[in-house]
């Protein structure tokens, strides 16, 4: 996955993510595909959440999937989550949640309670950064003021670090692919770098949906595994979600 | 090859709005009202993809019986998983009956396809 939270010269924050999944899941000689990418094209479906026939909270979804990986609350917030791999990873919190050790949340589940229940970005942010988690997680964070952004990076019992937008310092994105921010990414899987060289070179002052989505429809930043590309401004209550593929020749992941 | 043409390219520019061969279509909109009980809220969705669901599960119960060679794992998680995981947080665990009911997918497949995340990120 590959999610950006990016301010522009107005103030205003825009999220957006690539969404990829499948990975190892199967690959289909014949197409130069992921079987189980492909396959979950066709159930990406974008929904409305009402309560009282008012919209509560809007989500790219998948068909089946109860739980939110990408969602906007109007006016208050927007939240993308990106895998975190580790060996204390999410089957030890499914061992555990089998052995009756149940104080974790499951990680889609939690996302789409923030979504649905919390009334503000710093109480997102805590909801994010403080539950006990089955998984470790990178969650991607915009509130609907200036310099509301940040990517918490989550293992399952603690939030090891908050990464926030300061405009002051110039840091006007925030960008998270699967690897922490501070260490460099696996070489052979680096899309931290081109997708950063495309938001530097398009400058701040240039920076909307358009742009943004350039950056997302570069390899490697797209490839083979991107099942869907959502775009997010809760300033501007936009919400745009687009079927991805990256035909070959294109990096598998 | 990830950092050699054509794995990789400069910048793009003028792909919005989307089209072209890296753009496949909009995503369809769909309302789930939750004021409805959690397990009618699915229905509709899952009306429309019950077919594509139910092949993308079929995908993994594929992958599962080619890397443990048999059918035994698919059948614990038909017949043991719901009650291994015991109940799951509301209103996901009744959300997650109504899909199994309305796609007649065993409630341990739909299960399994909701906490892939989990079990993935090793």
């Amino acid at each position: 996955c590959t999610s950006v939270v990016a301010e522009d010269t107005s103030g205003k924050l825009i999220h957006a993510r690539n969404m990829d999944f499948g990975l190892f899941l199967g690959w289909d000689v014949k197409n130069n595909s992921w079987m189980v990418t492909e396959l979950l094209r066709p159930l990406a479906v974008n929904v409305n959440f009402q309560r009282n026939n008012k919209t509560v909270f809007l989500s790219t979804s998948f068909a089946g999937y109860v739980g939110m990986l990408t969602g906007l609350k109007p006016g208050v917030l927007t939240l993308t989550m990106n895998e975190r791999f580790s060996l204390d990873g999410g089957y030890i919190g499914v061992l555990e949640w089998i052995l009756g050790i149940r104080q974790g949340a499951w990680m889609s589940f939690l996302t789409r309670s923030v979504l649905e229940n919390a009334t503000s970005y710093d109480e997102a942010k805590t909801l994010l950064s403080k539950t006990v988690l089955l998984a470790p997680a990178y969650f991607i964070l915009g509130g609907n003021k200036s310099g509301e952004a940040c990517v918490i990076t989550r293992s399952r019992q603690s939030c090891l670090d908050i990464w926030e937008l300061d405009i002051q310092k110039g840091q006007w994105y925030v960008l998270e692919t699967n690897y922490d921010h501070w260490k460099p990414p696996l070489p052979i899987d680096n899309r931290r770098a081109p997708a950063m060289k495309c938001l530097n070179r398009t400058t701040q002052k240039n920076i909307s949906f358009a742009t943004i989505y350039d950056m997302l429809s570069t390899k490697p930043v797209l490839n083979k595994l991107t099942t869907y590309t959502t775009l997010m401004s809760v300033s501007e209550s936009k919400f745009e979600a687009y079927l991805r593929d990256c035909p070959h020749p294109c990096m598998p992941w | 090859a990830q950092d050699v043409p054509p794995y990789t390219e400069d910048c793009r520019s003028g792909t919005y709005p989307p089209s072209g061969p890296t753009y496949q279509g909009n995503i369809p909109w769909y309302t789930v009202n939750l004021d409805q009980a959690p397990r009618e809220r699915w229905q509709k969705i899952i009306a429309d993809k019950k077919q594509p669901l139910t092949a993308m599960i079929q995908q993994i119960k594929d992958l599962v019986k080619f890397f443990f060679h048999g059918e035994k794992l698919i059948d614990l998680v038909d017949t043991k998983l719901p009650a291994l995981l015991g109940n799951l947080p509301p209103p996901f665990d009744e959300e997650m009956k109504g899909i199994a009911e309305a796609s007649g997918l065993p409630l341990g497949e739909v299960m399994l396809f909701n906490i892939f995340y989990e079990v993935f990120t090793v």
